[in-house]
């Protein structure tokens, strides 16, 4: 009833495909980790997930371009990032809801670069709104390119173009 | 900080810690028992100059360890070579707590290590996760209140695309109206494939297929038009349908008339979910 993209797709990460868990699943469920990382017991949470089926999620704050609006409008800062190689939450979309808010282009779109290379594209708009790509990156930005992700991310808190 | 929240040593890793762990919950609920679990980390930097960044995974329902052990956390993960075996620990030359304070937030409360006593907790949504992440904040930076001077941001993906600025909100909205305390050095956000829209989330998916050569120019321009209700079938307008574009199918209920059309001029879905269908009996 309604289309909402969500990482898993699927509810019980042991049935995701193309994804594997198995290092995260190993190394949070074991005592001595859970014990120095202060978890509570295994009476409580009785084992760690990737992604659960505990919960039952109602998506009920509607579209957030109305929230976006809101916030940059009043100074705060946003950056809007996509790996273009995701077709979960693909660029395409916010690219698409970036423009359509309205604001003035105050930086077009331009190649930004990471280590001498073309990383990506990025379009900088009036009110402090920036709309990034990230050239060969999958969903999880970070995970697929660290070295460029870091770049951006520094750059971005630095408050550096 | 609270010294009891200290992580001293992280199995599987040898070595001395390039900064300071801190891990632990945060109670949002006294009443419920819902209780929030948080892993940070300090900067390797300036901890008491740098942002303080609260990350948060998606899903719904997708622990924020995705981030710090797949994404940009502190360590590399070499899965063990032995069944049963701990995975071991390199340090991430590309961690954000390079220059950063990290917080990594299990998200709502049944997520990864969070919790809660009572479990009508476990049905939530946006609003009430929003909600709590921001008392979780409040109370987070009572706990360390050496970090309330640094600036503040929230970031997330995917489906934290409606956290982050739902949070952000509620952040905006406490230090205006409310008179929230503490007041939090709010700077900015960040989102990274983020849910954002359901119209336009949900148009993006075809251009980008065809964009990206998954898909040919013909199917491109064939899928304007597309029966939702049986991919097979061209699309049937009605005469009484013009002006009804494609795009409109997935606004429902006011187009839910036109389930399943064809360009035959009897709706299929009449013709196949009669409630009188006789239990067993052959498909016509």
């Amino acid at each position: 009833d309604g289309f909402v993209p969500t990482w898993p797709q699927l509810s019980n990460s042991n049935n995701v495909p193309c994804t594997d868990d198995e290092v995260a699943t190993s190394w949070l469920n074991n005592a001595a980790v859970r014990k120095a990382i202060h978890t509570v017991e295994e009476s409580v949470v009785s084992s760690w997930d990737l992604c659960t089926d505990r919960i039952s999620f109602n998506h009920d704050a509607g579209s957030m371009i109305k929230f976006h609006k809101n916030l940059t409008s009043k100074g705060y800062r946003a950056l809007i990032y996509s790996g273009d190689h995701d077709m979960c939450v693909p660029f395409t979309g916010s690219q698409a809801w970036t423009r359509s808010i309205g604001y003035k282009i105050v930086d077009e779109w331009r190649p930004w670069t990471s280590n001498g290379q073309v990383a990506g594209f990025t379009q900088g708009y009036d009110k402090n709104l920036t709309f990034l790509t990230i050239k060969g990156a999958g969903h999880t930005v970070p995970e697929y390119k660290p070295k460029e992700a870091l770049d951006f991310y520094t750059r971005f808190l630095s408050g550096l173009p | 900080a609270p010294q009891n929240s200290l992580v001293t040593q992280v199995p599987g890793f040898n070595g001395s810690l390039p900064s300071n762990h801190y891990a632990g919950y945060v109670t949002v609920d006294e009443n419920h028992g819902r209780n929030l679990y948080y892993y940070f980390v300090a900067s390797e930097g300036k901890p008491s100059e740098d942002p303080v960044v609260l990350w948060l995974n998606g899903g719904p329902g997708c622990s924020s360890f995705d981030g710090f052990i797949y994404e940009h956390g502190p360590f590399n993960f070499e899965a063990a070579k032995t069944k049963g075996g701990l995975p071991t620990l390199h340090l991430n030359p590309h961690s954000w707590s390079k220059v950063s304070n990290v917080l990594y937030l299990d998200s709502p409360a049944g997520v990864g290590f969070s919790y809660s006593k009572n479990d009508t907790d476990y049905i939530t949504g946006d609003i009430k996760t929003a909600s709590d992440t921001h008392a979780f904040l409040l109370k987070w930076f009572n706990l360390y209140p050496e970090f309330l001077p640094n600036p503040f941001f929230i970031a997330g993906e995917s489906y934290a695309g409606v956290y982050v600025p739902t949070l952000a909100y509620e952040v905006m909205k406490g230090r205006i109206d409310a008179g929230a305390r503490p007041i939090l050095n709010f700077q900015g956000y960040m989102v990274g494939n983020g849910v954002t829209d359901e119209q336009i989330d949900g148009n993006a998916l075809v251009p980008f297929a065809h964009g990206m050569g998954l898909i040919s120019d013909n199917l491109f321009e064939a899928i304007d038009g597309l029966n939702i209700y049986d991919i097979l079938e061209p699309c049937y307008h009605g005469i009484e349908a013009e002006g009804f574009t494609a795009s409109s199918y997935i606004r429902l209920p006011s187009s839910f008339r036109k389930l399943g059309e064809t360009e035959k001029p009897l709706a299929v879905r009449k013709r196949m979910f009669g409630r009188a269908w006789p239990l067993r009996a052959p498909v016509r």
